[in-house]
């Protein structure tokens, strides 16, 4: 359901260019369940941004749901990322004029369902994620990990085939990270959602059954628990 | 060198108080290296806020190294965490328009030092946190890990008698983690620097001889290596 193909991308630090990204190839099956792992700075952000349709790319070339990322124009994207695509920022992203729960509802209104049953499927999330509670505070009312969920409420709310989270648990305790992985295991299974998650959590690390690890923008390693 | 005395503090959201902070008691002594664990929104960040002088409190008191904290004036504060404390923001709090570089030789200028002290003394700083080469990049063009490892940088730039942590090691793998956790515990045996540093991360906790846990804004556990 993703295909990457020989992806590269510089960053330009005034004339210097800096290759984030270094002929990476990779492959993302359906429902499957897969973490991205590397250090700091080796890429993970970059590649999920660039297969999210967020950030453009130089050279290679990645296919999402059999559609051309690449190749697509701006509303394109737009529209892609709606339709298909829930995204955990590492900085989370939230608006900070709205409450946690006009976040969450912000994407359903985005993809055209009323402002009643936006903010009804919001508050189901935000209780799925633990802040059944908190749904009236603004961003800056709330404690990072808390902040954090918000942004994976916001991820799941449109109910998207493909979840692409970076660093979903980075600034959660270890008893509200497993239940966080629960839930994301449950959508795994029940509604076959596919996922790519960064993370250097081992109770991520744990529930997924395929590993890509990148090191300085390239690949270095491939575990498939399928595979013998 | 910390004596935490009853102390409360409420955010008010509209008319309606939230307890952030329970009548919290706790002593920190000096050259510890203690960790502040609990489950997300438990009180760590508003609890290292008012112990390093950046919020207020209800009720109660707070004496750091001799000195009363809840009775300061702003200008006092301000003195105070120039002078004693090193903080790792949560959110990091770098200045976007400065460059790496500059936001850790910002705190030293800050201090009175020279433009050009300043800057080596944060070539010094980046460089052991492993950003040597990254100095001159803005914070929008460093990863998560980078940026945070910035926010390390900036609080120990200033050779702090207390480093008061929040989450510093949440968006780095674990071989940065660990080399970082090493870096601060060089800081502890070298200088007998006290650090207080609120982690849910394992290698943190492994370094540190005392802990201290939060459960709804109150103490529920102490835990002490040196206690039989
Ligand atoms: N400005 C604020 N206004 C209202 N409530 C707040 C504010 N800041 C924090 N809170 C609440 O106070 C409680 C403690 O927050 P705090 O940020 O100290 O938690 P924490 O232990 O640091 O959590 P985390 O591990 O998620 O960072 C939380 O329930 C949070 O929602
Ligand atoms: N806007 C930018 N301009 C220049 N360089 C950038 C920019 N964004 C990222 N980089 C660089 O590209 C490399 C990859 O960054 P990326 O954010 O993808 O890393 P990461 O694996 O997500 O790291 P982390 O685990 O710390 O979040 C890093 O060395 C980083 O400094
Ligand atoms: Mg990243
Ligand atoms: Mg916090």
């Amino acid at each position: 359901i993703i295909s990457v193909r020989d992806l590269s991308k510089c960053y330009w630090i005034g004339k210097v260019p800096f290759p984030a990204l270094n002929r990476v190839n990779l492959e993302i099956y359906d429902n499957d369940f897969t973490v991205l792992a590397g250090r700091s700075g080796s890429g993970k952000s970059t590649l999920l941004n660039i297969v999210g349709a967020l950030e453009s790319a130089d050279t290679g070339e990645v296919v999402v749901d059999n559609q051309n990322i690449l190749q697509m124009s701006a509303d394109q994207r737009t529209q892609f990322r709606l339709q298909t695509i829930g995204f955990v920022f590492q900085a989370y992203n939230l608006i900070q004029v709205l409450t946690a729960q006009e976040n969450v509802a912000y994407v359903c209104r985005l993809q055209g369902k009323s402002k009643l049953e936006s903010l009804e499927i919001a508050a189901h999330w935000l209780d799925a994620v633990g802040l059944g509670e908190l749904g009236s505070r603004r961003p800056n009312q709330l404690s990072g990990g808390q902040q954090q969920r918000v942004a994976v409420a916001r991820a799941l709310a449109t109910n998207p085939k493909i979840v692409l989270a970076d660093e979903p648990t980075a600034n959660l305790d270890t008893v509200t990270a497993q239940k966080l992985v629960c839930l994301l295991q449950k959508l795994h299974d029940d509604f076959n959602t596919t996922f790519l998650i960064s993370s250097h959590d081992p109770d991520v690390k744990n529930a997924s059954s395929r590993l890509i690890k990148l090191s300085d923008g390239h690949v270095i390693k491939r575990w498939d628990e399928a595979l013998p």
